[in-house]
């Protein structure tokens, strides 16, 4: 479903070189369950980016069902990601003018869902990551890990085949995580391809898989 | 050193009311060494930013080193945490247009220390992080364990009497976070009043004492 081949993504700053990957090949099967582990700063996000096309690469080829995303322009990269990826970003990205509901909505706009439609499907993403009672509030008004589930909220309403989720517990309490850890669960029991990023060895074990990262190379 | 009475912090929004603290009774004493854990929402980061002299309560008397902070004007309030508190926001708020030294340095513009020392002090901050490469870059092109890195560099740079940070290691892979850990630890031997906030049980055992909120209370 997803392949990397010799991918490198590179930021020159002055003439400074940082190889936030160097050199990674990675297959993804459709219906797979694989944990991303490594120290901080070894790529994880970075690769995540790439994963779900929101950045592009600056040497190799990336596949997403048959498509190579690596040559796509950026409106067929878009479309790729909403009908397929849902993206829990790590320092989650909710737009602060938005309420919990128009935040969870925003993927199933750009879907062109009609308007009860999504407030129905939005009001059952929120239920699923127990924020049923706080569906007005801006990100402001909200905890850390209340941002969090948001933010999953968000990645999970559209049903994406594939869903990326970047340290989806990082803020929350183990009963509470373990929550949202059996919501993943139960997606990958439907055949939806779940792959995370994680510090917890716990969150780690739930995967079928442990990719670990080093130094922005696969070791 | 800090004590808190009765304090209740508590958001209204339209007719609905929430109450983030709802009664909290706490002291804290020098050189202590305490951590504070309960679910997402219980009020933690609110009770933190409390202890900070970050926000005001709403009932309720907190005391810091004997200066009734309830009552205070807000410039005896931004140097009375200048001068005693380093905080480790759970988002780092770091500045976007500052680099990572620059970001490090601003507690001790605040104090009004000179140039060459600010810098000196900085540097030495960033070296305990493991950050001395990283110096120049700013926030945008780091990843988000070192970003927290940066945060608790720059809440240490002032050497403050408390510290305070809410989820130190949230992002942090086990190795990293055990050397931050160290840190914490060799501060707390040398006197310094230390409280987090965490969901990781090993690292709420580093403290000499827990404190477990849920709904606003300490349990
Ligand atoms: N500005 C605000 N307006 C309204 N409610 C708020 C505001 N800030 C915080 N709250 C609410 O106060 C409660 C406590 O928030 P707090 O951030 O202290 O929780 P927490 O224990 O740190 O949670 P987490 O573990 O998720 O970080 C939550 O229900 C939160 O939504
Ligand atoms: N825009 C950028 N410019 C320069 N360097 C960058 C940029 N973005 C990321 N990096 C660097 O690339 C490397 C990998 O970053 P990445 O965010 O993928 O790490 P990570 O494994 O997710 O770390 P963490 O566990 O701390 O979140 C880091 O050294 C980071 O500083
Ligand atoms: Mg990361
Ligand atoms: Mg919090």
């Amino acid at each position: 479903l997803i392949e990397l081949r010799d991918v490198r993504k590179i930021y020159r700053i002055g003439d400074i070189e940082i190889r936030a990957l160097d050199g990674v090949s990675l297959e993804i099967h459709e219906g797979e369950y694989i944990a991303i582990i490594g120290p901080s700063g070894s790529g994880k996000s970075t690769l995540m980016h790439v994963l779900g096309c929101l950045d592009r690469v600056t040497e190799g080829h990336v596949r997403i069902d048959d498509v190579d995303v690596s040559r796509a322009g950026s409106d067929r990269l878009a479309r790729t990601r909403n009908e397929k990826i849902g993206f829990v970003f790590q320092s989650f990205n909710l737009l602060p003018r938005l309420n919990v509901l128009e935040n969870v909505e925003l993927p199933l706009v750009y879907s062109g869902i009609g308007k009860s439609e999504r407030r129905r499907r939005a009001l059952e993403a929120v239920a699923a990551v127990g924020l049923s009672d706080r569906t007005g509030n801006r990100p402001n008004q909200l905890s850390g890990g209340q941002c969090q589930r948001v933010a999953i909220a968000r990645a999970l309403v559209n049903r994406p085949r594939i869903i990326l989720a970047d340290e989806p517990t990082g803020a929350l309490d183990s009963r509470t995580g373990r929550a949202i850890m059996d919501l993943f669960r139960e997606l990958s029991q439907r055949g939806h391809t779940v792959a995370l990023v994680t510090h917890d060895a716990n969150v780690a074990s739930e995967a079928a898989r442990q990719i670990v990262l080093r130094d922005g190379k696969i070791v």
